[in-house]
């Protein structure tokens, strides 16, 4: 699950 | 960070304490979309989920944190307290055709297969269009309160700054987000009429009124 997508936006 | 991303979401921050105002000020709902609120939390609730399951920043998981919050206030004072103002008979967009033809977007090209991440991707399908009942029932009423016009325009303006964040972190850091910036141009295209509208007649102090 490591290569999901990062979302740091709101 | 950037100055783009900061300045929208402040006025994201800024959208929800000017609808809130009203609410307070006028003692009514009036002319509020219910809805679009209901909507709005659907999103934030099914976007946020990830506050379980990754820690980015103070900043980023209160901020999350007051979404879901004020998104779940301002549904609860217009279903109870402020429930006789509520404009129902003019709020009569089909909302519900808004939410499945999200969940199959979401379910037809998520971010990823992960169930946060075709929830997440439903949740930015879903707000690129959740401001469509208040837009059209601004329509159908041919006007608005002053201050309505001024959150609807708040909420406008977030959206058109994180266009810009996003060009500006595609050439500095090289930042892609397709799914994001697809529905975030849609999203921002549906505030162009409303847009116009506010910026000839609001801000030259007459009513949010159409033509």
């Amino acid at each position: 699950s490591s290569s999901r997508p990062v979302h740091d936006e709101l | 960070m950037n100055i783009f991303r900061l300045v929208a979401d402040l006025l994201h921050l800024a959208s929800i304490f000017i609808l809130l105002l009203k609410i307070q000020q006028t003692k009514s709902c009036a002319g509020v979309s219910l809805k679009t609120q209901a909507l709005y939390f659907v999103v934030f609730v099914t976007r946020y989920l990830d506050l379980f399951t990754h820690f980015y920043s103070v900043y980023n998981s209160l901020m999350k944190l007051f979404f879901i919050a004020s998104s779940a206030y301002i549904v609860y004072l217009m279903w109870k307290p402020y429930r006789p103002t509520y404009s129902a008979s003019t709020d009569t967009f089909r909302a519900e055709f808004l939410i499945v033809g999200a969940a199959l977007l979401g379910l037809a090209f998520p971010d990823s297969w992960h169930i946060l991440d075709i929830l997440w991707s439903f949740s930015i399908y879903l707000e690129a269009v959740a401001i469509l009942p208040q837009l059209f029932q601004m329509t159908r009423t041919g006007e608005a309160e002053t201050i309505t016009s001024h959150y609807v325009f708040a909420l406008g303006a977030y959206r058109a700054l994180y266009l810009m964040n996003w060009i500006y972190r595609y050439y500095t850091e090289g930042y892609m987000d397709v799914i994001a910036w697809v529905a975030g141009a849609v999203q921002t295209i549906l505030y162009a009429d409303f847009f116009y509208i506010y910026l000839t007649r609001v801000m030259r102090g007459r009513l949010f009124s159409l033509p």
